[in-house]
């Protein structure tokens, strides 16, 4: 079956999200909620870290002004300490 | 301003610094020139001289790169990331990397590569991202004239908070 446009647009907004936090906030491949047991989820805990550095509303979602910050061009150097 | 962790500076303040290579979407005049005035915009706030070598490693080396270059940080083609460096140290400590696939200009069109170098050099002698949206230390990229660049206040704070005032 086809997916469907919002499935898809789902699908490419995570991959965003988690390659720019992959990226920038030193969010490790293998910390994926799927991958976990328990705990918090550490996508939304470095959500909130990039949020709260660049002045947004902490919220731990991916909103359309996160995401407006994460597509803009930029320097590739990690905004956090390795 | 932000500080690198760890407060990584300099030990010397007369750095060198050397462009391996030219991007083709550019003249070699003109990236010198983006060079030099980026290298300026610390040097005329700190007691930091920069001095141009040809024929050896230097402490800062600028370069053009095309995706996976060696480091452990590919590119990731045109826009998105468009260059990144390294905090002062030995090696590769210092050196600035330009994303070969991004537009390069002199001016407006694309992105000025004298913006991107003054960042990334920024990054070179110890700073690290800044959170002030008006500050050159910001990660995301956002356009000034070149002939109307100055410095913003954060900046000059966070690198004589790491090399002291000029001396001039």
């Amino acid at each position: 079956l086809p997916v469907s446009p919002e499935a898809e647009d789902e699908r490419k907004t995570l991959q965003l999200v988690e390659s720019y936090l992959q990226n920038f906030y030193n969010l490790q491949k293998d910390q994926k909620p799927h991958l976990r047991t328990k705990g918090d989820n550490p996508i939304v805990e470095k959500l909130k870290e990039m949020q709260a550095f660049f002045g947004l509303q902490v919220t731990g979602k991916p909103d359309l002004d996160t995401l407006e910050i994460m597509k803009k061009s930029r320097c590739g150097v990690p905004d956090v300490g390795e | 301003y932000s500080l690198t962790p760890g407060n990584p500076k300099w030990k010397r303040n007369d750095l060198t610094y050397r462009i391996l290579n030219y991007t083709p979407k550019m003249r070699q005049a003109d990236v010198e020139k983006a060079v030099q005035k980026a290298l300026s915009v610390w040097s005329n706030v700190t007691p930091l001289t920069f001095k141009k070598v040809d024929d050896r490693e230097a402490d800062i080396m600028i370069s053009f790169a095309y995706r996976d270059h060696k480091d452990n940080s590919p590119f990731d083609g045109p826009n998105g990331q468009l260059a990144h460096a390294f905090q002062p140290g030995e090696g590769i400590g210092g050196d600035v990397h330009l994303d070969e696939e991004e537009d390069w200009s002199k001016d407006g069109r694309g992105y000025n590569l004298f913006i991107v170098l003054a960042h990334e050099l920024g990054h070179s002698l110890g700073l690290s991202h800044s959170n002030d949206p008006g500050a050159l230390m910001y990660p995301s990229y956002s356009y000034t004239a070149p002939n109307e660049f100055l410095l913003p206040q954060d900046d000059i704070d966070g690198i004589q908070a790491i090399y002291g005032q000029s001396s001039a």
